[in-house]
């Protein structure tokens, strides 16, 4: 998903129908009001928002202003007849336009038969827009730009799980309410079933790690976005530098191709020659394209030729990155290092000669880190438990490296006051 | 696939300017549209779309091309980015 960053600064919104559609088959005004509201409330059943409609006395005064307009419309998005631009929104904001949702007039709105176009499913996805969300490229997603047909009966309607997420990402999701939610206007439809009550637990699932603690699994830097794993979940955070959700998602969800159960990812890194992604778990791993693991994987660690100073083989991994200052790939494991200049794809690699080198040459960063990233102007970050150090471009012997908080710099978590980097109880609950 | 007539690849052009996937082009400086922008752009539309990222206009790209959709941008603002992180610089 993506947000534009604009939300409305109150979860109050009035909103109000200005005009009806003016083409066959002429949805009857109470069914244009009753979809409307039930399009509303896909977004307020998983959020706190709250929907108001707005006697016709008081129009103006709405956030959300609904219209059927044709061609040219004094917004200056002109819409272009049948087919083609279905509708458009306008963005949370100040500006009296903001949050206005237009509906291109000269369609055929109809609800759920297939002869014309869906309002309900329009509707849905224009408001994700009059809240503050842009298109997504998931499937399923509502926030997808192309219109995708009927979305069912709108009674029993639940937002995909990509949209969630999103709409959570800028409002939160919904608090455990005493009073049951006001049922929408429902003049002629179905009587909608009583909202469900919200499932969102009422304490932090348990189960789900929190992001204050650290002790992340493996860190790294991929298109840009930086992916935070821990157990089975990651996090993510985009080249803003702003966490995409508080909630982690679940690796198996996203990343595909690992083996089911994996609950410990050991490195992760992006390879820079074609962008494959690789993931090492124990003594095996995995290239991935784009999200996808590639058929023939995983492969033994030996592939890399990992031979420690005293002979052993490496068993496993604890970090990978991308130097930026050379463009050179490093392994870490146990305390020393291997460096490789990497071409295409190729099952057999050899690090460069002289290699292993002690990790201490890093100094001033932690020799077992659980990874590191290139970040920023092409620094290195070596994340270890709760904190991180950067080693600044291209320097290996600095003095002064500081300890910095990964929880407080990267997870957006408050700042401790006791907490001086390392293990920390924050005591917060996520 | 049949290659598109000369007038879909300026509708193309159009449609990608229009959604956010090129820059449109500058009055000022006259730039026009690069090959590489193009296919660059074509790319970008595809992989957002879930299509095989070919970079052409092939037929699957021109029919999603001509489907019904929300009239606002898939790639929100990129040069009001670029501006705003201009600011920022400044």
């Amino acid at each position: 998903y993506a947000t534009t960053g604009l939300r409305w600064k109150k979860s109050d919104l009035m909103w109000s129908i200005q005009n009806y559609p003016s083409l066959p088959p002429f949805l009857k005004p109470s069914e244009v009001d009753t979809i409307m509201a039930y399009a509303l409330k896909a977004w307020s059943d998983v959020t706190n928002l709250k929907f108001h409609a707005t006697s016709s006395s008081e129009q103006d005064r709405a956030d959300i202003k609904i219209s059927f307009a044709r061609s040219l419309h004094d917004d200056g998005y002109p819409f272009d007849g049948k087919g083609g631009t279905l509708a458009h929104a306008f963005f949370p904001g100040e500006a009296d336009v903001a949050g206005d949702t237009h509906f291109d007039d000269e369609e055929s709105w109809t609800y759920i038969d297939d002869s014309g176009t869906d309002l309900f499913a329009v509707a849905v996805h224009e408001f994700g827009h009059a809240l503050g969300l842009s298109h997504s490229s998931s499937h399923p997603s509502i926030m997808r730009p192309y219109y995708q047909g009927p979305v069912g009966d709108i009674a029993s309607y639940t937002l995909p799980e990509d949209d969630r997420y999103a709409i959570q990402s800028l409002y939160g999701s919904k608090r455990r309410s005493s009073t049951p939610s006001p049922n929408h206007p429902t003049q002629n439809l179905p009587k909608p079933p009583s909202p469900p009550q919200p499932k969102v637990p009422s304490q932090p699932d348990p189960s789900v790690q929190n992001r204050c603690e650290g002790g992340f699994d493996a860190v790294a830097n991929i298109r840009g976005e930086v992916f935070f794993f821990k157990g089975p979940y990651f996090w993510r955070i985009q080249r803003s530098g702003s966490l995409v959700s508080f909630h982690p998602a679940l690796i198996k969800n996203f990343w595909i191709g690992l083996p089911p159960g994996t609950n410990k990812i050991d490195a992760v890194y992006e390879r820079q020659t074609d962008s494959r992604i690789i993931f090492f778990i124990g003594s095996q791993y995995w290239v991935f394209k784009d999200t996808m693991a590639i058929s023939g994987y995983p492969r033994p660690l030996s592939d890399w030729g990992l031979i420690s100073h005293d002979g052993s083989e490496v068993r496993r991994v604890d970090a990978a990155f991308i130097w930026a200052h050379n463009g050179k790939s490093y392994i870490f494991s146990g305390g020393e290092f291997w460096r490789f200049s990497e071409g295409p794809e190729t099952e057999k690699r050899h690090p460069d000669a002289g290699y292993p080198r002690n990790s201490s040459l890093w100094k001033g960063a932690p020799s077992n880190p659980d990874d590191i990233i290139t970040w920023e102007d092409g620094d290195a970050y070596f994340f270890k438990n709760n904190s991180y150090w950067i080693l600044k471009n291209g320097g290996l012997d600095q003095d002064n490296v500081s300890q910095k908080s990964t929880a407080v710099d990267w997870m957006m978590c408050p700042a401790n006051p006791s907490h001086k980097g390392g293990k920390c109880n924050c005591g917060l609950n996520g | 696939d049949l290659a598109p007539m000369p007038d879909q690849y300026s509708r193309g052009v159009d449609w990608l300017s229009r959604y956010g996937y090129l820059p449109p082009p500058d009055p000022h400086t006259g730039k026009l549209q690069t090959k590489e922008g193009i296919e660059r752009a074509i790319k970008e539309m595809q992989r957002f779309a879930g299509l095989k990222d070919t970079g052409k206009l092939d037929s699957d790209t021109l029919k999603l091309m001509n489907t019904p959709r929300c009239s606002l941008p898939d790639i929100i603002g990129s040069e009001d980015k670029l501006k705003k992180r201009r600011r920022k610089r400044r």
